[in-house]
């Protein structure tokens, strides 16, 4: 059974995308058989692979309107041990396409469930808010991670986030857990970097990565190369954070 | 009849609450009479300039739902002819509350056109993605404003960006105009931040704001302190340039 992990914050712009295909690709890179499903109609994270998204390949839209199963729409990447199925802006109209389905949160659980799944972890990278395609991911998922800016709004949000968990837990997923929280853009020379680490620390507790990822000019760049940042530069501080925090995810796996 | 400006993109981070906020205050300190709606539920606008969400006061929700008149949601704030209509949480049911409502992406619109608006100035600061609040908002305004943060993802995003927009125009708002395109977070350190600058002058042409917003510490710490930039630290080079784009919007003022 693979650990389904769900990334996501509904603020806007503080590293889902960043953390989904970097950490993914470091854990590909120590032989983990990963999949990565972009639930952003962005599609930021099949562009983070330089994967065409309008190509005219099956993709997550497909799978959840039930034209395609999600062995149809997975791709393999230009990372070893690393596919995706991938998002365009037609995801965007799924949530008023399916209005009327009965339980339609559960629609991407149902098809995750429809055949085996031979990966070892599998990423949803979520879009921001809180719409039906995060309530879909977090009812698939059996974890949740969750990226924070080291910024004042991004902390502000937190609190809110940690209302809509509840209530998924309440009334659709009673098994989600809290997989950790990753403070992303971390910057030394900004003040408010430590002032959200300690405020972040005091809420979650061990939950926190240690794992700290700098502002790293090269974690930018990566994505107008259609690479992540470990195959475009992996000497670079970025690189070796998302190594580390995959290093660190490991040692918390549940022994199954 | 005052000009109302939605601030708008899909793409989460990119500066639009910062830019509501600011672009706001700096207006009101040239006696502009100026009014910023929250349309988003993470009510970053309304902590921006100092306000607690959940203390009780109608907000944009209550507007929307016609329990109160937008007159009755609107507050002062701390920045003299500058008044808020503000947004929490609850915000986040309307989309399904409003589900069944007959010409539900006009509602904003009726709501504003139902009582005289002593402003120069409206902008309403949209939440990120694609959905019900924002269309509300691009029925409701007259303008659009299109923040950019100087990193290729936010770039990437555009062009679904004018997609959506056409769609609007052709079915719901066909008066709106582009106000403008606004560089922010820009980084003479960073490659990217050129690269983004010439690509979206190659796009927009001549609706690209001259004043490039820079990434600048004091702009970030600003909210934790309640306050907009200009007023928690007017000599920094973030204050300045959302003064200078003031300035600048004022130069493009449709002559009434
Ligand atoms: N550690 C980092 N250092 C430098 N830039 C970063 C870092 N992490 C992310 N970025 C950049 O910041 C921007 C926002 O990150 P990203 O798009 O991953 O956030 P997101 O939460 O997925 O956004 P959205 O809410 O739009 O989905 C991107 O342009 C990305 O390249
Ligand atoms: N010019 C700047 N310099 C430094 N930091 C900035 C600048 N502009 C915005 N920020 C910071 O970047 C983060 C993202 O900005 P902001 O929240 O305004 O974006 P947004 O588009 O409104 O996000 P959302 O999509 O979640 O609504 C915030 O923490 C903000 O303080
Ligand atoms: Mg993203
Ligand atoms: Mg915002």
């Amino acid at each position: 059974m693979p650990q389904i992990i769900a990334i996501t914050n509904q603020k806007g712009g503080v590293g889902k995308t960043t953390t989904a295909v970097n950490l993914a690709t470091a854990l590909a890179a120590i032989e983990k058989r990963v999949l990565v499903i972009d639930l952003d109609p962005q599609g930021n994270a099949t562009t983070g692979f330089g994967i065409d998204k309008e190509e005219g390949q099956k993709n997550i839209y497909h799978v959840l309107i039930q034209q395609a199963s999600l062995e149809e729409a997975t791709v393999k990447t230009i990372v070893p041990n690393l596919h995706i199925v991938t998002a365009n802006m037609d995801l965007s109209g799924a949530d008023i396409e399916l209005m009327e389905r009965h339980n339609r949160e559960h629609i991407l659980k149902e098809r995750l469930n429809d055949q085996p799944l031979p990966y070892d972890y599998i990423f949803i990278d979520c879009p921001p808010g809180i719409g039906f395609l995060t309530l879909n991911a977090l009812t698939a998922a059996n974890q949740y991670l969750i990226p924070v800016q080291c910024e004042f709004y991004a902390l502000e949000g937190l609190s809110h986030l940690m209302r809509l968990i509840k209530r998924v837990k309440n009334k659709l997923n009673p098994t989600l857990d809290l997989n950790g929280v990753i403070l992303t853009m971390y910057d030394k020379r900004n003040s408010l970097s430590d002032l959200v680490t300690e405020d972040v620390k005091q809420f979650f507790g061990d939950k926190v990565y240690q794992t700290l990822i700098p502002r790293n000019v090269r974690i930018s760049e990566a994505p107008s190369h259609g690479k992540p940042v470990m195959l475009y530069d992996h000497r670079s501080a970025g690189s070796e954070a998302y190594a580390h925090l995959a290093g660190e995810m490991l040692q918390h796996e549940p022994q199954t």
